[in-house]
């Protein structure tokens, strides 16, 4: 590319394609592209190696410029409910959250809220036991509601920080599951004020535009605070992010990096950013 | 879907008079972002509108009274010959057993497929083994366990302290001296960028040359589909699909995707949980659920 070379249609294409193959979406990728061009208007810009600089700056923009924390505010106990569909990694996720909350001083208990999938229980149990927490559970089978009381009693009995529960793979379309979705939610508000602290949805980042409808009724039953994006180890972008922001105003708070106990990060927009376009 | 759009955009063009060149690609702008929309992958969707491309410049559209039914007519053809006729066949080895490996991205649902093939192929008179060969994930191998307990079908495991490459040839010898003739591998989920992992796999189809490779994909699979199918079918080789989660509201354009790159069929489709949840993929249904 050489400097003296006008910014024409095929720099805005390019861009457009990059977006767009980030699962960006498509009509998100074009408005994005909208602004970049209103951007280059305006600030009259001539030379092509800024654009992707700007462009970078309207995805930050939209992703939110502050890392958004997780809840621990919660009195005497937070309490945190990882739900989404099957297989994007809500227990791997649970147990590598478990790790990092207890390298920073908290007292973890996770809750084995998946009582129907086959060795569901067994699995969060190896990952209580990396990561040297409790796991609170109940026979395969046994009503995820009851799993739920049952762990905040123990919760708080055991004078934990941090309650995280688990919960099996739904996908959104399933109305029963939602129903049970929406009956673990209400007997932990009964029991905690101000509980659940943070409910996690958990998305794959190989996963297209039907994220958006995921994070959509997700966040209609069982209120949605955040989204843990995993597997961007891969070469998946995760780009439905931006659009769920955008439509939702649901913040990325984690992301996942690999299948190890340490591959955990905070969410940061620019570093995100970055990665969209390489 | 995208027969309302299409129908839509010509309805505002027909007080014009004759058709143009600047109309029709209005109509194929709409059938690009209906693929887009669908996650069909950019690739493949940029070589199916310029296949489409001249068919829709073509008199027969130009002249035509209704040119949005044209172009619909023209999209689902070139669609459902892309994606092909139903294969939903295992091949079965002369000399048994017959071995499937189950291959895939993390999370795609190949435990719960393997169960699933095992339970329809029984039914179709095989006498399956199921091969526990993912000894990384913490109870994968009890997670096997227990869905061959359900099923009432063997399940071969070795551990996980032992390379799977060892655990296949084990199941084979098992298979052999048990009379199960049917030998479905199980393997742990790996990004088709970690070297090191599909080495494995190959290792693997060296040790035990099966005779179908199948790759296991989630149906919400975006824009990364055509990456991942090719990644394995060229450094792997993959015999068929089984496309999962398909029960749900995703549109499954990597199906799309899979079939344009890779030319390799999807066989099976999951469609739910529970081990009875799976079909034949009828490849016409698939191409109207992606265009919407
Ligand atoms: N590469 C990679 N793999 C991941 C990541 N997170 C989870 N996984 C893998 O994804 C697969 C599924 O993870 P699980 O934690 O069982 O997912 P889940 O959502 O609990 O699954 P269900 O309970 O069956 O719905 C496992 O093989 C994990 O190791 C990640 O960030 N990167
Ligand atoms: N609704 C639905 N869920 C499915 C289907 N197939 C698998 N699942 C679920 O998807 C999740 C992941 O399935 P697994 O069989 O553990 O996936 P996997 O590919 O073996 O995962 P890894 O071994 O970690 O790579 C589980 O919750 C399954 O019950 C399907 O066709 N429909
Ligand atoms: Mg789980
Ligand atoms: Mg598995």
């Amino acid at each position: 590319v050489s400097f003296t070379k006008q910014i024409d249609e095929d720099f805005f294409e390019e861009l457009e394609e990059i977006l767009i193959q980030g699962d960006v979406g498509v009509n998100t990728s074009m408005e994005l592209v909208e602004k970049l061009r209103a951007q280059v208007k305006a600030r009259k810009i001539e030379d092509p190696a800024e654009l992707k600089a700007v462009l970078k700056e309207l995805v930050r923009e939209i992703l939110g410029e502050e890392t958004e924390s997780l809840n621990l505010t919660g009195q005497p106990l937070s309490i945190f409910v990882v739900v989404g569909v099957n297989g994007v990694g809500k227990t791997t996720t649970i147990g590598k959250l478990a790790h990092k909350l207890k390298a920073e001083g908290k007292k973890v208990i996770l809750a084995a809220g998946d009582t129907f999938r086959a060795a569901a229980i067994d699995q969060l149990e190896i990952w209580g036991n990396r990561a040297g927490v409790d796991v609170i559970k109940h026979n395969e089978g046994a009503d995820p509601a009851a799993v739920a009381f049952d762990a905040v009693q123990a919760a708080r009995a055991r004078k934990a920080d941090c309650l995280i529960i688990d919960t099996a793979g739904r996908l959104h379309t399933k109305t029963n599951l939602m129903e049970e979705l929406k009956k673990v939610r209400r007997v932990i508000e009964r029991e905690i004020p101000g509980a659940p602290h943070e409910v996690l949805l958990v998305l794959d980042a190989t996963t297209g535009q039907n994220a958006v409808q995921q994070a959509k009724i997700f966040g209609q039953a069982a209120g949605v605070t955040g989204i843990a994006l995993t597997k961007l180890d891969g070469t998946a972008k995760g780009g439905v992010v931006i659009s769920i922001k955008a439509e939702l105003d649901v913040p990325v708070k984690l992301i996942g990096i690999g299948e190890g106990m340490e591959d955990l990060r905070l969410f940061d927009a620019r570093e995100y950013a970055e990665a969209l376009f390489e | 879907g995208l027969a309302e759009k299409l129908q839509n955009t010509f309805k505002k063009l027909r007080g014009k008079g004759k058709l143009t060149e600047a109309d029709i690609k209005e109509a194929l702008r709409e059938v690009r972002l209906a693929l887009f929309e669908a996650d069909v992958s950019f690739k493949v969707v940029k070589s199916f509108e310029n296949k489409i491309k001249e068919r829709c410049m073509g008199r027969e559209i130009l002249e035509s009274l209704t040119p949005g039914q044209q172009v619909i007519k023209i999209v689902n053809d070139e669609l459902t010959e892309l994606m092909g006729g139903t294969q939903s066949k295992i091949t079965i080895a002369s000399k048994p057993p017959t071995v499937v490996m189950l291959v895939g991205l993390q999370g795609a649902g190949k435990t719960t497929t393997a169960g699933k093939l095992a339970n329809l192929l029984r039914k179709q008179g095989r006498r399956p083994l199921l091969v526990a060969g993912d000894v990384y994930r913490p109870a994968a191998i009890k997670q096997l366990q227990v869905l061959g307990q359900q099923l009432d079908i063997p399940v071969f495991s070795m551990g996980d302290g032992i390379s799977p490459v060892a655990i296949a040839k084990g199941a084979i010898e098992y298979a052999q001296s048990n009379g199960r003739d049917l030998v479905i591998i199980d393997t742990a989920g790996r990004l088709h960028i970690n070297e090191e992992l599909m080495d494995e796999l190959k290792n693997i189809k060296a040790e035990v040359k099966p005779h179908e490779i199948l790759l296991v994909v989630d149906a919400m699979t975006g824009q990364v589909a055509v990456e991942v199918a090719e990644t394995f079918n060229n450094q792997l080789g993959v015999d068929g699909v089984i496309l999962t989660k398909l029960d749900g509201d995703a549109r499954g354009g990597a199906a799309l995707s899979i079939k344009a790159i890779t030319g390799r069929p999807i066989k099976f489709a999951g469609m739910g949980e529970k081990l009875d949840a799976l079909e034949p993929f009828y490849p016409d249904r698939m191409a109207s659920r992606i265009l919407g």
